[in-house]
């Protein structure tokens, strides 16, 4: 079928760019180039032509910049937030080789990227030669990283629960906020223990909510199961938590994105005794992240 | 010690465990 | 048990030899998870502590390996911070925990400065692991990774690496954890198992004394941190944790491991602890040990002797007195007797020429015994044999006829039955034939015919 062309997006200062990882559709880890709002995307759009000395007709070359949500349910489920394009040529045709340069400059980017169970959250460049037939489209992801400044009111969570008769304690974690490099410090102050405590663990939760009202979907994922006492305390007993962030996949909280989904977090504090009865309580935390020092 | 060493020995403090309630039996 | 402990040693030799060719292979991150998957066998509830020591053995000696990797890592400049912080991510709490401590000793060695904030970590940490069993060693291996790196100076160096105080602390708390722990074990399981339990429990008392020892070891701690801190810090736990066995053994391991000046300084402390024991403790013999070792202290050659200040004999007649009235329901008649035997050898022993005293004993045991007795003691009976020991005593250590000045010996040898008192007479003359002793003075013919009366009765 006639002429055909390779199509390359190559971004100004790649070579300095951070990247960041993300999980791509197919589930692998990919890495991305790293992008903060409003941040300008500036580069070239390179056109190789496969066959010399033949000529490629197009009706228009385009450039855009998309934002999209995914949502893998409703297969169609598309929702572009953000969707920008920039004319590169006019309808016409190709001798030979060539090159564009473009720039979005100050690209607002109110989300971050976010690649869950049932929900993608992506950026991309979408490069298109218009065709009668088949357009060449060409697309490149980026990731975006949302910073936030250091909370305003970051109070520690301190709260007694316990079963009647049974089981009564006070849990404090020392922040409700925490950044994605940091430690969560806490203890467990034991004012009752009528039960044979085997252990007890604090799970990380992340819950991913899509849909909205009575078709809300979650899925809850733990990211990490992290145990803080091997056997059972008597009254008076305090067991120190400390559990450092840096190393597990976190995503900073996102809630209500586009009213379309949210990801949030929790500690969920759990006691098993020795009949592997369990005994648990959840408690969310705001995940935020932190511009690199 | 750079500071995120404080990170690594951090704790909160704790009330001490009077001794009746150290030595009880478990109940 | 042995097929238990069989396989997980076999499976600790496994990941060990992983672990060794991770680490050999410059591979840390590999090296630490087969470290912790190593250490996950000491999660095990499956051994008895017998059993359990020989795997904790096993897998202390292939930590030693970690350890020179680690302290390798640190002298290419790992930074220590990083290492003590990965190691947390371990997600069982066990292994965690026993490298953390393994890494906060390195730490400590490449950077001292970090001494006593890693210590304070560690000896806290551990209150994540509150099986009795599992905590004791790990507890334990907290106190053999840090021998060598306590501060045990009074000032703090210019390394700021802490004093001796933040050791005492350290130890004091890890000491009052561990018997925590111990004490704790008498109420696991069925009461059917009670005896295999406390039998288990005496296998595992060295865990805990360690921490006293390590106490002892401070060249630092003086007479007086001693009697201020150390001490006070030891019965505190002791008398109030209320078990028999950990305050029997925890009083006899503070008298054995600590010199006897600093006993000396602190008698009156000990004793009113004595005094406070659960009734099951045999006092007796933490007491008889207590003044045997002064005893001999006092007449070390070349030892100083006991110090005029402190007038020994006095404070342990009162106190054993004390004890003897505080415990009179569970203190039997023969341990009695052997508290004032013993009295009176330190009397013979460190106050030779002070007859008195040792009037004072057979007085006191007169009106000790004579309010109790009901009939002759028997000669074979167990407080036949102390009386007959208390007896014995002077009659050995004076050859003159200085018994027939003890006013009150005879009171006490009249609480002794016929054949009793016919062996002590019987003794009494052949000392004064085989010494050749002439008797002097009528009162004495008189108290001497009243002691040796039995033979013709």
């Amino acid at each position: 079928f006639g002429q055909s062309a390779e199509i390359d997006i190559v971004l100004d200062g790649a070579e300095t760019r951070k990247m960041a990882e993300l999980k791509s559709e197919e589930g692998k880890r990919e890495r991305y180039y790293l992008f903060f709002d409003g941040e300008t995307i500036s580069g070239k759009v390179i056109i190789t032509l496969k066959k010399a000395g033949s000529k490629l007709e197009h009706f228009g070359i385009k450039v855009e910049f998309v934002g999209q949500i995914e949502l893998q349910y409703d297969r169609g489920g598309q929702h572009e937030f953000l969707s920008l394009v920039k004319e590169l040529a006019r309808p016409g045709e190709l001798q030979q080789n060539v090159s564009y340069p473009f720039e979005f400059s100050q690209v607002e980017k109110p989300y971050e990227s976010y690649s869950g169970s049932n929900v993608r959250l992506r950026y991309f460049l979408r490069v298109t030669i218009v065709r009668r037939l088949s357009d060449l489209v060409r697309e490149m992801d980026i990731a975006v990283h949302t910073l936030s400044q250091y909370p305003d009111m970051n109070t520690s969570i301190k709260m007694e629960v316990g079963i009647e008769d049974c089981l009564h304690i006070e849990f404090e974690y020392n922040k409700s906020k925490y950044h994605l490099k940091d430690v969560i410090v806490g203890k467990i102050y034991f004012l009752l223990v009528r039960i044979k405590i085997k252990h007890m663990e604090i799970a990380i939760i992340k819950r991913e909510t899509t849909g909205a009202g009575p078709s809300t979907y979650n899925e809850n994922e733990t990211i990490a199961k992290y145990e803080i006492m091997d056997g059972a305390p008597v009254r008076g007993e305090s067991i120190p938590i400390r559990v450092f962030l840096a190393g597990y996949d976190l995503t900073p909280t996102m809630r209500d994105i586009n009213k379309k989904f949210s990801v949030r977090y929790y500690l969920n504090l759990v006691l098993v005794d020795v009949e592997d009865r369990r005994y648990f309580k959840q408690q969310e935390i705001t995940l935020w992240r932190q511009g690199e020092r | 010690m750079t500071d995120n060493s404080l990170d690594a020995t951090r704790r909160l403090a704790a009330k001490k465990q009077t001794l009746d309630d150290a030595y009880a039996a478990p109940a | 048990q042995d097929r238990a402990l069989d396989d997980a040693k076999s499976n600790t030799k496994l990941q060990a030899m992983q672990m060794k060719r991770a680490l050999d292979q410059g591979k840390l991150m590999d090296g630490l998870k087969f470290a912790s998957a190593l250490l996950g066998e000491l999660r095990t509830s499956r051994l008895s502590p017998k059993s359990y020591y020989e795997l904790y053995m096993v897998i202390c000696d292939e930590l030693r390996n970690l350890e020179v990797c680690l302290m390798d890592e640190f002298q290419k400049g790992r930074k220590p911070t990083d290492l003590y912080e990965l190691v947390q991510y371990a997600g069982n709490i066990v292994p965690r925990l026993f490298l953390l401590i393994t890494v906060g000793r390195v730490f400590t060695k490449t950077a001292p400065q970090a001494t006593r904030d890693i210590l304070h970590d560690l000896v806290e940490m551990c209150r994540g692991v509150q099986n009795p069993l599992r905590g004791l060693f790990l507890r334990n291996y907290l106190l053999q990774c840090t021998k060598d790196i306590l501060p045990d100076t009074e000032e703090e160096g210019d390394e700021r690496t802490g004093t001796v105080r933040d050791s005492i602390d350290f130890i004091l708390l890890n000491f009052a954890e561990m018997n925590k722990l111990w004490v704790r074990m008498q109420h696991q399981g069925h009461t059917r198992d009670r005896e295999r339990r406390e039998r288990e429990r005496q296998e595992l008392r060295l865990l805990v004394g360690t921490n006293l020892l390590r106490l002892s070891q401070l060249e630092a701690v003086n007479v007086d941190l001693y009697k201020k801190t150390v001490l006070p810090g030891i019965l505190e736990q002791v008398v109030s944790c209320r078990d028999p066995i950990s305050q029997e053994y925890l009083m006899e391991c503070v008298i054995q491991v600590f010199p006897d000046e600093f006993h000396l300084a602190t008698l009156s402390s000990l004793l009113r602890a004595c005094a406070e024991l659960h009734p099951g403790v045999s006092v007796k013999t933490i007491i008889i040990s207590l003044i045997d070792r002064l005893a001999s202290f006092a007449t070390r050659d070349g030892g100083s002797g006991i110090p005029d200040s402190v007038p020994l004999f006095d404070i342990f007649s009162e106190q054993v007195a004390d004890v003897i009235q505080n415990r009179a329901g569970a203190l039997p008649a023969e341990d009695m007797a052997a508290l004032q035997v013993s009295l009176l050898n330190l009397a013979h022993k460190c106050y030779h020429d002070r007859l008195d005293y040792v009037d004072k004993v057979f007085e006191r045991t007169a009106e000790l015994l004579g309010g109790v007795l009901t009939n002759k003691v028997a000669a074979d009976s167990a407080l036949g044999k102390e009386l007959q020991r208390l007896l014995q005593i002077p009659l050995d250590n004076y050859d003159d006829l200085t018994v027939l000045q003890l006013e009150h010996f005879t009171p006490c040898l009249q609480l002794l039955d016929y054949a009793a008192r016919r062996d002590v007479a019987m003794h009494l003359i052949e000392r004064i034939i085989e010494a050749d002793i002439r008797v002097q003075e009528a009162a004495q013919v008189d108290s001497l015919l009243t002691l040796i009366g039995v033979l013709v009765t």
